[in-house]
């Protein structure tokens, strides 16, 4: 598999919604 | 750092972390939410001397280990033979599904009755949550926090041989139990060798004042040994029905999330639930479970662009051995063709800036010692659902210092791996 790694992670608002069946993504979710 | 549509300006000033730590006040603003730390920066003063004299390259060499192991499961669980070095055993079967290596950000939770706090690795690839514990029957490594003492709690229970439960241990550390006077074993050894083994027992956590679960299943290590840098433990936020996210699904519906900090001198947050709030601006991408390892959180990538041009991959790169997201791998690794491509971009628009050595993984670095900007260009991703996702110009480079800084992606050795 690939594997999207903690580096590229880094200021996004990384959301997983498991029951959803989705995992999300935003800009600048640090500040 | 200014931004075009094509290219990020970064003054090297700020590529290299700041000795003190610049917190934010995310966390501390959002309902059942936990301030996230990197376990090497000065956010994160933890009582492993070691741990910051650990070098990049040996950072990479850990994040190699770790990735190695999740090939490996793929590979065995689907029948085909990897060619992937399984780590030696030692005491414990080694379980190729769950891998600690590398894994970086740290929070902080409650433990027990009363409370005691602990800083635990938090680890989206990995189910099980274990903490050390006295009174340490063979090892324990030095962390930030006294030891949890089962003893001095008075809601702390161990679970039988005979309880259904003993027998969910296997699925989340690939690991049968043991049993021991009755009393419930656990064990699970990591990518890196790295291992736990303990009580399996319930615990009243506290993830925030107002999040307190009573009875969760944790394991108490008794035999604790590995690259845990002061970390108390690991908070397993897999799929498995054993990791925190689905022990707390009656309140937070199997709902998180995270941002991780930009350097290592600032902090982030985990929240559980929607916090009050998930942002407006979030893209959702469906969720793709990976028959070969259910715990881990699948994606679909389409398409990569670098500089705004989008790179020619066919899709069939993306779609033989799938993706997944992990809050524990360090560097992004992408399919064989995939990453040529992007390499032969990236170099394409870097081309003025003197070259440097290979930094283990790494094998497109620069020597920016005479700079100070450099342009590089912007990368994105691009996932199942038209979702597009910018690369922050903190996860486009990698470095040791600014005569070797590198391409933050690396290559799997295989297509399908």
């Amino acid at each position: 598999v690939a594997i999207f790694g903690n580096v590229q992670q880094q200021t996004l608002e990384v959301v997983y919604d498991a029951n959803g069946g989705r995992v999300g993504f935003a800009p600048n979710g640090c500040s | 750092e200014a931004k075009s549509e094509t290219s990020v300006t970064i003054h090297l000033s700020s590529f290299l972390p700041s000795p003190v730590c610049s917190p934010s006040s995310h966390a501390a603003g959002r309902k059942s939410s936990l301030e996230v730390v990197h376990k090497r920066g000065p956010c994160f003063r933890n009582g492993d001397e070691k741990s910051s004299s650990v070098s990049h390259s040996e950072i990479l060499q850990q994040d190699q280990a770790r990735v190695d192991s999740i090939h490996s499961k793929f590979a065995k669980n689907s029948g085909i033979a990897g060619d992937v070095k399984q780590p030696d055993a030692a005491e414990l079967p080694a379980n190729d599904g769950s891998v600690v290596g590398s894994a970086n950000y740290i929070v902080q939770v409650g433990l027990g009755t009363p409370k005691k706090e602990l800083s635990l690795v938090f680890d989206t690839g990995s189910d099980l949550t274990w903490t050390q514990c006295e009174p340490c029957v063979k090892a324990c490594y030095k962390q930030k926090e006294p030891i949890f003492d089962p003893r001095l709690s008075t809601s702390y229970s161990n679970i039988s041989c005979s309880s259904t439960l003993c027998s969910s241990l296997s699925s989340a550390t690939g690991n049968s139990p043991g049993c021991e006077s009755s009393t419930c074993i656990y064990g699970i050894k990591y990518g890196d060798s790295s291992i736990s083994a303990g009580f399996f027992a319930k615990e009243t956590i506290s993830l925030t004042s107002s999040d307190v679960f009573p009875g969760f299943l944790f394991g108490c290590g008794e035999n604790n040994q590995g690259l845990f840098s002061g970390a108390a433990g690991l908070l397993g936020l897999g799929r498995d029905p054993i990791s925190i996210v689905s022990q707390t699904a009656s309140k937070f519906n199997k709902l998180f999330s995270y941002c991780l900090p930009s350097s290592s001198s600032s902090t982030g947050h985990l929240t559980f639930g929607n916090g009050g709030g998930i942002s407006k601006s979030v893209q959702f991408t469906p969720l793709s479970t990976i028959s070969q390892g259910t715990s881990f959180y699948g994606l679909d990538i389409t398409g990569i662009s670098v500089g705004g041009q989008t790179l020619p991959i066919q899709s069939s790169v993306f779609t033989t051995a799938g993706a997944i997201i992990d809050s524990g791998t360090v560097i992004t690794r992408l399919p064989p063709d995939a990453y040529s491509a992007l390499r032969t971009a990236f170099r394409q628009q870097m081309s003025k800036y003197p070259t440097a050595p290979a930094l283990s993984i790494l094998d497109t670095c620069y020597d920016f010692s005479n700079y100070t900007t450099i342009s590089v260009p912007e990368i994105s991703f691009s996932f199942k659902g038209g979702v597009l996702v910018n690369i922050d110009e903190t996860g486009l480079l990698y470095g040791t210092s600014l005569s070797q800084v590198c391409l933050a992606f690396a290559g799997n050795s295989e297509a399908s791996d």
